[in-house]
């Protein structure tokens, strides 16, 4: 149908994943539980840092477009932070691991983590 | 999000998802493309959580985020959530819990929890129906004996309705989108129909992780805000994950 809502008949066959609309598999990591909060995430993170920092941007650049002057940003690095200290354990630590060993700040990694739950409105 | 909990004529629950995100988050003119989804794909993990070196559950994962969206328990229980969208919705819970109202929890780290912790569907199932959370949710929860499937929809504070698989009935699978599953979706945005319709087309006798993977590949169940589809089958302990795209002409939710 070339008319939205764009349906079509019921696919078949489209296993394996093949063609236009696979876009690639998904990468295994090992999260180690034994580890300290902070540290689990270490090699996941190390290895997606780069995807992690554009993410994180394209958010900020797209609160920057609603608020130019940059103070929602400066809001989420300021108070953010604080939020990270009252989540419940082992969340806090964790997530205050994957600032360290990304360098994205503390405040735009709990956003991301939070994402979610401002989103249902 | 689109997710599916389906038993075959042997009694097996196969358990699939579309993870949907990115609504209103810049659009790409260019590409035609949801900027955040876009950017979400290549964060897209499947993770293995281990403690004594051995599996305590699976899940598939945006690298740097910490709850859980999609997991499966191996040989135990599967698990999705799906975004319940309501005024009353998370953005109060965040302000209570800023303010140091402090009894609810995370709705992702709650699924995280129930993956790390439950021993058992229905302990999972009880832990998802009456904890008192920060957001609205749909959590979709899979088994692994016959009859074990349903969809428990959420309100912040109570659990609103329970629905199971139920083969009597010859309701032989559960699907929920983004709308109580009690009334009609919006109808700019009907996942739900189409799907229902590639299920009953399916049958019963030939569902398997392949053919949902047909269903979830069906626009516009696949739709521009999809970034993966996860197939999962409890009995086997498998989870397996795709990054997906939609081409033109493709609706943008």
């Amino acid at each position: 149908q070339f008319i939205p809502p764009y349906t079509e008949d019921c696919r078949t066959d489209m296993y394996p994943p093949k063609g236009p609309t696979f876009k690639g598999a998904v990468s295994w990591y090992t999260v180690d539980l034994d580890l300290p909060p902070g540290k689990r995430w270490a090699a996941v993170i190390s290895d997606k840092k780069a995807e992690l920092v554009s993410m994180v941007q394209a958010i900020k650049d797209l609160a920057n477009a609603l608020v130019p002057s940059g103070r929602l940003i400066e809001l989420v690095d300021v108070s953010l932070p604080l939020m990270a200290n009252t989540l419940p354990q082992p969340f806090g630590e964790e997530i205050k691991g994957i600032s360290a060993v990304s360098g994205v700040p503390l405040g735009e990694v709990v956003l991301f983590n939070i994402f979610y739950e401002v989103f249902t409105v | 999000c689109t997710s599916i909990v389906a038993e075959d004529e042997k009694g097996n629950l196969f358990h699939a998802r579309n993870l949907d995100f990115g609504l209103f988050m810049g659009w790409d003119i260019k590409n035609k493309s949801w900027i955040i989804t876009e950017k979400l794909k290549p964060l897209v993990v499947n993770l293995d959580f281990r403690r004594n070196n051995q599996t305590v559950f699976k899940s598939t994962n945006f690298a740097g985020y910490v709850g859980m969206l999609t997991g499966i328990k191996p040989r135990t229980f599967t698990l999705t959530m799906n975004e319940r969208f309501s005024l009353d919705g998370g953005y109060i819970g965040i302000l209570e819990w800023i303010f140091g109202k402090r009894d609810g929890i995370w709705m992702s780290f709650l699924t995280r929890s129930v993956l790390e912790n439950a021993n058992s569907y229905e302990e999972a199932k009880t832990l998802l129906a009456q904890t008192k959370l920060l957001a609205p949710a749909y959590f979709i929860l899979g088994g692994n004996q016959t009859g074990q499937g349903c969809i428990i929809t959420r309100s912040r504070l109570l659990s609103i309705d329970v629905f199971d698989i139920n083969l009597k009935l010859g309701r032989w699978f559960v699907l929920e989108t983004n709308y109580d599953h009690w009334k009609e979706p919006l109808f700019l945005d009907d996942r739900r129909t189409p799907a229902i319709k590639c299920m009953n087309q399916t049958t019963q006798s030939n569902i398997s992780l392949k053919t949902l993977y047909d269903v979830l590949s069906t626009k516009p169940v696949l739709n521009k805000l999809t970034a993966y589809t996860t197939l999962m089958q409890v009995s086997e302990g498998t989870l397996e994950s795709y990054i997906r795209d939609c081409p033109n002409p493709c609706m943008p939710w």
